[in-house]
């Protein structure tokens, strides 16, 4: 879907549903994703961050999407 | 806890550059 492997996708919609300002921590979407390595996670969320869909927010552990508002 | 002035505005200016990187991203494709 969009171009995005189904793995970027899962974490691309754990991100567009965080409320907070500070954004999805990296450590949250580890705890969730749980068919997922840290090493995937990271991977998706940096082509992500790459494409434009997501940024990074306090921090470089911290993501909120582009779509999000 | 809140966040300060300096974030927020920091927050913003990193979500202004990703939509501009989304933007790009999408002109490449047509």
């Amino acid at each position: 879907m969009n171009g995005l492997t189904s793995q970027q996708s899962q974490v691309l919609n754990l991100i567009r549903n965080c409320r907070e300002q500070e954004g999805m921590s990296i450590d949250y979407m580890r705890r969730t994703l749980k068919n997922m390595t840290i090493v995937a996670i990271k991977q998706a969320v940096e082509f992500l961050s790459n494409e434009g869909h997501i940024y990074s927010t306090v921090d470089e552990d911290h993501f909120r999407s582009t779509d999000a508002e | 806890a809140g966040l300060t002035e300096d974030q927020k505005r920091q927050i913003e200016e990193n979500r202004l550059k990703a939509l501009a990187r989304r933007a790009e991203r999408l002109a490449s494709q047509r």
